[in-house]
């Protein structure tokens, strides 16, 4: 039995097709740096969310081969359970042959899911005992022309993000990539020097540890901080979210983030989000402090729909500048 | 050589909960402060 944590679904927005099997059978996926895993439902599946995403049936594909190994991926707010298997992905016109993945038996509070599984971009250590993350084998095999990927994620369009794999297209940002060295190559972690608002320190006082994290939505961080930070801008719990006034939203302060000497604001803008009835909520989140004993903070897409990012597995180097 | 996938924003899972009113109940019986699971981590 392998547990592996997996990061929180219910704010992912970002999904990209792959396809898997012979002939080829397509799934929606979230691109996930804080995990390493390849998983979709299949037709073995009973749970509720399996009726409604796509599922992979192992039977009418050729090239499958079964494991038969158990995982269980556990989320913060639910569970997927199944079993590994081998069989040919396609992302893209990348093919690669014999990847091992999940195919879940039961899948926990997943219905209203945007997408049907997860692919893992973490590193090897991150992954189930015994398995070989995807992006591992497209490196070992030369599918690729550089060990590196990099993420675009647009904050205005429903379409125009995108995820590159093998290189970089320098188009979608300003300026120079700024590179930070991988403190611990698990997850895409990196060191942090300080976050300061309207000037003064508020968080990270004598640095600490930052995660580059695109299967999370938020900016989480641990809950004293957190907690302090919601109180500052002035957000109140409404029906279990922390809500802001509208028309308070461009008087917040920007939440300056110090990462390898190099400033990454944040204005209010990019860490209030504006839902479909006219309400403003804080994309802030708690709980890093079960995580580890030094501080750590997760840095999401609303961080990283301002910062074009790119992790370099050759380097173990996470590369940041403007998104354009 | 450099290989691009799209990806596509969606509608939250959040944002469907919240239409549905189902958001506060999913809420309440996942207690994860709206973030993410890092409390598991076994490494």
């Amino acid at each position: 039995l392998s547990l592996h944590p997996l990061r929180n679904y219910l704010d992912l927005a970002y999904v990209g097709n792959i396809s898997i099997g012979t002939p080829p059978q397509q799934f929606k996926v979230v691109f996930d740096t804080g995990s390493a895993d390849l998983w979709v439902p299949s037709t073995y599946c009973d749970s509720v969310p399996c009726y409604t995403h796509n599922v992979f049936n192992p039977h009418v594909s050729t090239t499958f081969r079964l494991s038969g190994m158990p995982v269980d991926l556990t989320y913060g707010s639910g569970r997927m359970v199944g079993f590994l298997g081998y069989d040919t992905v396609r992302i893209g016109k990348l093919i690669d042959m014999g990847q091992p993945f999940g195919l879940s038996k039961s899948q926990y509070g997943m219905e209203h899911a945007p997408f049907d599984g997860i692919l893992g971009l973490g590193y090897p250590s991150l992954a189930t005992q015994g398995t070989t993350p995807i992006f591992d084998t497209l490196k070992r095999r030369s599918l690729i022309p550089q060990p590196v990927f990099a993420f675009y994620l647009s904050s205005q369009k429903e379409n125009g993000s995108m995820l590159m794999l093998g290189g970089v297209d320098h188009s979608y940002h300003k300026g120079k990539l700024q590179w930070i060295p991988v403190s611990q190559p698990h997850y895409w972690q990196i060191t942090m020097n300080r976050i300061t608002v309207n000037g003064v320190v508020f968080g990270c006082f004598r640095g600490c540890q930052a995660i580059v994290d695109t299967g999370t939505s938020f900016l989480v961080g641990p809950s004293r901080v957190v907690t302090a930070l919601r109180r500052l801008i002035g957000a109140r719990l409404v029906d279990n979210e922390y809500a802001v006034s509208c028309s308070y939203v461009a008087r917040l302060p920007t939440i300056v983030f110090s990462i390898n000497g190099n400033n990454y604001p944040l204005p209010p803008q990019a860490y209030i989000r504006k839902n479909l009835r006219g309400q403003c909520f804080s994309n802030f989140g708690g709980g890093t402090e079960n995580m580890s004993h030094s501080e750590t903070w997760i840095l999401g897409d609303v961080f990283l729909r301002l910062y074009f990012s790119v992790y370099d597995r050759g380097n173990n180097r996470v590369g940041l500048a403007p998104a354009v | 050589c450099l290989v691009i996938i799209p990806l596509t924003k969606m509608k939250t899972m959040r944002e469907t909960l919240r239409e549905k009113n189902l958001l506060t109940n999913f809420l309440l019986n996942n207690n994860d402060d709206r973030s993410q699971n890092v409390a598991h981590d076994p490494k």
